[in-house]
């Protein structure tokens, strides 16, 4: 039945694909779809642009809450960034993408490689400290990964340096023994510092479907997690599910990886998000 | 659970005589919803809602079974079938080297996937030689020599400054010295809209034509997967796929898509980081995963 002018119930149905599609999930597209139902009812929308043009300003407005800035101020010492995630969402380009770009705004910067368990993991920051130009604290292969975040947070600490990002192994939130582990890593860099983490990031692939939700919810609770990273967002996946993160747990996406070059990361903007799920 | 919501749905079927298009319609979208939950694709969930519909339009309410158990027997049977066979196995050249090439996108487990294939091949008395063509990303050529060492097996490469092409041209020489009858390109991983790596893979494909070229994607894959499965399909002669992370808790939908789309069997799935962990493919496993 049409809500008056051209709008049919083929405009919904084609919203939703695009939705689906963009993998915003099941429970968000039929809550967005409700929304514009009734808004299409309330504004007598009467055709397809009018109706995509209110579901972006719903979108905006889910998407715009919370705090997207990183702030990088660590109250008189070094601030820490613990950054986490599922294997290969992208976690150690991101820390090396990071640093260039913090080291890019005057701040000195140091990496902590706190990943002991993957072949050549140190190796590969290591690589990325050298392009930056700045100090890596690294243990042994096989070392203790919160002895490596303790040293590294000790290190900034006793060299003053302003920012401090720690890489650590990828992991399945499924894994109770290392969903421990990285409960340890954060709780020895709080006993370093008090007010450490000030950051948490969470990496995720922007190609992950609904397990994303899942993965926010279980390293939420683990270790407080206060940021989203999208990564590879240059590919044609959309990453949707972080409208769900947002608004289930209140996480906002801080960034986004574009590429796997040193500049490409950029601060999130929730506008040009949201157009590309339309593109 | 999904058969609760159905048994729900079904209550009313019994004594209805046989199942319609319209006794159907609400169970049918509760299966909808839990494929979508499942990341299986928008557009295949569409078509296999329709196929399912039409098997079981007419089909005689079976006394003995509950209604939504016969539905879900249907639905169960029906993504089996798209799964296909559980034992595709590894091909082997009539005259050795045996080339086997690990293609895909950014970080899904090539890498580490190459060693756990050495492994496999080793304790079938195989002698792999896993060779590192990812002059791009950070120590990939270095991860790929610590795994060889782990899986002991041998390792080549030209390094980071060689081009990827030659490296998988001279590996064959290097293999018949060093009398290895398997060779394991590990790729870099690339993006499907990238037209200059997709020309590189499409480069090593024509220079060393491997017997196996193998599309590696991870479990929690989403929507996204049937666009890559597209492109790599359209670029290179896959022969199969590999199913990473299956260790997590993803439904693993994206194996449908990634089935339909290359029109390849999934031959391995890999459940851990460690080498020994690559397992064969269940398809009557992966239809209960996928159903949740
Ligand atoms: N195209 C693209 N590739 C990316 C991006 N971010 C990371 N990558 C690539 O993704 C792959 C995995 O990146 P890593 O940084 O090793 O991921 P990780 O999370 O540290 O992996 P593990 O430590 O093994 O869990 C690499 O090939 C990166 O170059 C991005 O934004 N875009
Ligand atoms: N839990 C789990 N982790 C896996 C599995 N396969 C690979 N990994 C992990 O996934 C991450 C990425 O693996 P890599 O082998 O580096 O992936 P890749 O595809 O070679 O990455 P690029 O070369 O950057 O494209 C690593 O942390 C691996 O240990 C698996 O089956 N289960
Ligand atoms: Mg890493
Ligand atoms: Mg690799």
């Amino acid at each position: 039945r049409a809500l008056g002018g051209g709008l049919g119930e083929e405009a919904f149905e084609e919203i939703e694909g695009v939705l689906i599609q963009a993998d915003l999930g099941v429970d968000t597209t039929q809550s967005l779809i409700a929304f514009l139902r009734a808004a299409a009812r309330l504004h007598h929308v009467g055709d397809t642009e009018t109706l995509i043009g209110l579901l972006k300003e719903e979108l905006a407005r889910i998407l715009e809450q919370g705090d997207h800035a990183a702030t990088w101020d660590g109250g008189g010492g070094p601030h820490v960034t613990l950054i986490a995630g599922v294997n290969g969402s992208g976690k150690t380009t991101t820390a090396g993408k990071l640093a260039a770009r913090l080291h890019r705004e005057g701040k000195s910067v140091m990496l902590g490689a706190a990943d002991t368990f993957r072949a050549a993991a140190a190796e590969q920051l290591t690589v990325w400290s050298e392009r930056v130009g700045i100090p890596i604290v690294k243990h042994q292969e096989g070392a203790d990964p919160a002895a490596v975040a303790f040293d590294a947070t000790d290190a900034a600490v006793s060299r003053r340096v302003d920012c401090l990002l720690i890489d650590t192994a990828g992991r399945l939130h499924t894994k109770v023994n290392l969903m421990e582990e990285i409960r340890k890593i954060r709780r020895v860099v709080q006993k370093r510092i008090p007010s450490a983490p000030h950051e948490v990031l969470l990496v995720l692939d922007a190609t992950t479907g609904q397990n994303g939700l899942q993965q926010a919810r279980i390293f939420t609770e683990a270790i407080e997690v206060t940021g989203i990273v999208l990564t590879k967002l240059d590919g044609t996946a959309k990453g949707g599910i972080v409208v769900a993160i947002q608004q289930e747990l209140g996480i906002p996406i801080k960034f986004i990886g574009v590429g796997e070059s040193i500049d490409d990361l950029q601060p999130f903007n929730p506008r040009e998000f949201i157009e590309a799920l339309f593109s | 659970s999904l058969s609760q919501k159905l048994e729900n749905a079904f209550k009313n079927l019994r004594g209805q005589g046989k199942l319609t298009e319209k006794n159907m319609k609400e169970g049918l979208q509760l299966i909808r919803m839990a494929l979508l939950e499942a990341d299986v694709n928008y557009k295949v969930v569409k078509q296999f809602i329709a196929d399912v519909t039409e098997a079981a339009d007419g089909q005689r309410v079976i006394d003995s079974i509950r209604p939504d158990q016969q539905i879900v027997k249907i639905v169960h049977d029906e993504l089996v079938k798209i799964m296909g066979g559980s034992n595709a196995p590894l091909i082997t050249a009539e005259k050795a080297p045996t080339i086997i090439m690990l293609v895909g996108l950014q970080g899904q487990g090539k890498t580490t996937t190459a060693g756990k294939l050495a492994v496999h091949l080793k304790k079938k008395g195989r002698k792999p030689l896993l060779v590192g063509a990812d002059v791009y990303r950070p120590a990939a050529i270095r991860q790929l020599e610590v795994i060889a060492g782990q899986a002991g097996v041998e390792s080549f490469s030209l390094g980071e400054h060689a081009n990827p092409v030659d490296i998988c041209v001279m590996s064959r020489g290097e293999a018949q010295m060093r009398g290895c009858d398997t060779i394991i390109l590990d790729t870099a991983g690339r993006l499907h809209v990238d037209d200059a790596m997709m020309a590189e893979v499409r480069q090593i494909q024509k220079a060393v034509t491997p017997h196996e070229i193998l599309f590696v994607a991870n479990a929690m894959t989403g929507q996204d997967a049937v666009n890559s499965a597209k492109q790599f399909h359209d670029n290179l002669p896959l022969t199969g796929v590999i199913l990473t992370q299956m260790d997590g808790d993803a439904r693993g939908g994206a194996a449908i898509s990634l089935i339909q789309i290359t029109g390849c069997p999934i031959k391995f799935v890999g459940t851990g980081e460690k080498l020994e962990a690559l397992d064969a493919f269940h398809p009557q496993r992966m239809a209960d995963q996928i159903l949740g």
